[in-house]
Formats: structure tokens, sequence, C-alpha cells
């Protein structure tokens, strides 16, 4: 079963048409396995990128060089997905 | 099996099987309302239910909902089960529906994507798409919100096998969408479509593969509107109201654009509640209470369509 340890969830509020097109562009980086679940597509919307722990640090990096303000929204997916898991076990016992 | 509905917890997530077994015993529980219709079989061979309320008639005009095409979605499925007991417990008991009930019929599709959310059960809980095998890659599945005949292959949809959302090589390629497909056209008698999606708090009408207004845009806007100040009522959370392009971005190859052109007007697609800021981890305590705020704009939109047939 595929394991999400230490991949984070992180999510902008994009600011600007710049910020969409730079982020856009971290979307075509295939190498990173970036998951967007929610698309840089306009300033009225968040985007959400759940971001592996291989590339947290690159991502960071990135949206710092470039002055994009990012808040982290899930820490670590892993232990979400550990208390999912518990709780639908909980239940069904 | 469940002996009864009244031991099954709606607040929690549960399997493919539960579910499945649930609905057995919803429908012995509600024989006289609900009959489960096997409307084809998944990819790798899973059997695709449909639970039908009807209290009679030949062919009446129906209301399709459909939850889960995206299999991580969680929050859209246990939503469709809540929504499925809501249905059956309020009928007899709840006047509008009782009479939305005695004129029309209620086509519900809970696991619309069986072997994406079996996947997401035993091997990957961020799973998005279908199962299905794309020759010459090693990437698996398809999209099944691009498949549809509607605007197929335009922008906002993959050609890439491993993209997220990935078309497929043609339209209703994905024998899921097909299926559905062939219920739809075959009763030909469907007045709305409402497809249940999560997350980000929006209620979308036609069109996503184009940025066009529909013909029906007013009235569908201001329906829509209206579905959401009825469910904003209940623990405010704000909701979005747009066409697809216009409020997320331009996507082809959609379930509610192919409705639309198929001539079905009150075509909406619900992108389900974050307020715990979660995405598709919503914790289970959240389930209840984001079925129950769905359910009054689901309804608000099922009467409006009871009382202006067309």
């Amino acid at each position: 079963e595929r394991v999400f340890t230490g991949d984070q969830v992180i999510r902008v509020n994009v600011q600007s048409e710049e910020q969409i097109k730079l982020l856009q562009a971290l979307e075509a980086a295939e190498e990173q396995e970036l998951d967007f679940w929610l698309h840089p597509v306009s300033t009225e919307l968040p985007v959400d990128i759940r971001v592996p722990r291989s590339s947290l640090s690159s991502v960071k990096e990135y949206l710092d060089a470039h002055g994009i303000p990012f808040s982290v929204m899930i820490n670590n997916v892993q232990e979400l997905l550990n208390e999912e898991k518990a709780a639908m076990e909980e239940n069904q016992r | 099996r469940e002996r009864s509905t009244r031991s099954f917890n709606f607040g929690a997530y549960h399997t493919l099987e539960t579910i499945y077994s649930w609905m057995d015993t919803l429908v012995a529980q509600h024989a006289n309302l609900i009959t489960k219709q096997e409307v084809g079989r998944s990819y790798e061979n899973r059997p695709m239910y449909v639970l039908k309320f009807s209290t009679g008639g030949s062919n009446r005009p129906a209301i399709w909902i459909d939850t889960g095409i995206h299999a991580r979605e969680w929050v859209s499925q246990a939503t469709g089960v809540w929504t499925a007991n809501k249905i059956a417990t309020d009928y007899g008991t709840d006047a509008s529906l009782t009479s939305l009930l005695n004129t029309m019929d209620i086509y519900l599709m809970i696991l619309t994507n069986p072997d994406g959310y079996a996947y997401t059960h035993s091997s990957d809980r961020m799973w998005r798409k279908t199962r299905s095998i794309n020759s010459g890659y090693s990437c698996r599945g398809v999209d099944p919100n691009r498949n549809w005949d509607a605007g197929f292959g335009g922008p906002g949809a993959s050609s890439y096998p491993c993209s997220d959302s990935y078309r497929g090589p043609s339209a209703h390629s994905e024998i899921e969408v097909k299926n559905v497909v062939n219920l739809i056209k075959s009763h030909g008698n469907f007045k709305a479509f409402i497809s249940v999606h999560a997350y980000s708090q929006l209620l979308m009408y036609p069109y996503g593969y184009s940025c066009n207004n529909v013909p029906d845009q007013p009235e569908l806007d201001s329906v829509g509107r209206a579905a959401v100040q009825k469910l904003t009522s209940l623990y405010g959370t704000s909701y979005k109201v747009g066409s697809i392009c216009k409020i997320i971005y331009q996507a082809s190859g959609g379930s509610i654009d192919w409705s639309y052109n198929l001539g079905i007007k009150y075509s909406y697609a619900f992108e389900l509640r974050d307020t715990g800021r979660y995405g598709f981890i919503l914790p289970s305590s959240q389930i209840i209470p984001t079925a129950s705020e769905t359910w009054l704009a689901l309804k608000h939109i099922m009467e409006y369509v009871r009382d202006h047939p067309y």
C-alpha cells in the first residue's frame, strides 16, 4: 500500500497572474511528482499542492525565490490517513 | 449483512463491499420505494449499481444523481450513502419530497467509479481515475470526468496517460462512463443530471469545455444561487456559483456538459465542502454536516425541476 509519510499539502493564495504562471510552470515539472489538488487558474481560488517529501525543499525554495507566500495545509499526509484508517477500523468493530 | 440500516454509521467512511451490502439492506427495508439496478460492470468487473427511487408509473421524468466519479473524493460517496437513506426515510413524512416522488423518479449512483474506489482502500488513497490499462504505458486509468462526448479532446484535459486528467483514447472509452451513458439515453426522460464531487465548495453548471454561456445560463445561475443560499443557511458554508469554465477552469469531456447537450437542462456539478482545510481527507466527523447541507441544495434543485416541467 502506498504511503505518504512526510508528504505535505501546501496552500497558495494566489495574488497575481504572474504567480499563476509560475505555479503552472511548477505543475508542468513532472519530475517533482506534484499532485495539484486545486490547480493554478485564478486569483479567486486557492491552489493546493500535495508535495512528496522528496520534493518539499525544492518546491519551497522555488516558492520563496519567487516571493509566492504559502501555508502548510496538511503537515504530514500519512498521519491523517492513519487517523482515517483507525477510525474506519474502529467503526467496523 | 447489516440487519438494519439503523445500525449503520453514516458518519464513517466505508469500503465498497460494505456500501454495496448496506444498499441491499436499504432496498429490503424500503421495497415499495427503492430498487437496485445493475447498470453494467466496471473495467475490473465490479457491478455498477444505481438506486432507483420510484413510487410507480412508467418511464416517469427522472432526476439523476451520481457521487464519487473521482475515487479519492471520499466525502462524495459518503454523502451519497447519507442521501439515499435521507430520501428513503423522508418519503412519506416530508411533504415536498413525497410530492416529488409521486411524480418523478430519482436515480442515485453512489459508487460511480467502483474500481477506483476499491483501489483507494487497498493501494493508493490518492487515486482519482479509473483502473483501465493504457496500451504502451505503465500508468493506468482515465479521468472519467474528461471522457464524455462533450468537447472531447479539447482544452482542459490531458492526452498523456500518466496525467490525473487523462481524457482516454476516445469519448466513452471507459466502460464506467459508457454504462451511465447507455442508461441515460435508453431511459430518455431525465430532466436533471447532478454530479457530486469534492472539494472546494462550488456549484457549477455547463459549460466546462467552452467559456461561452449556455442558452439557459440565467435560469441555471438563478436556481443555483437559490440552492446555495439554502445550503449556506445550515452551517454558513460559503459556495461559489457559476459555469465550470468561469469559476474553475476550462475542462473538456465533462459529464454535465454531455448531459446538457443531450437536452437535460438542469445539469449541475457540486464540489463539496472543505471547511476543515483537509482536502480529500476530510475527517469523517464532517460527513453528516456536509451531507446535511448538501441535501438542502439538492432538494431545492429537485423541487425546482419538479415545478418547472419542460
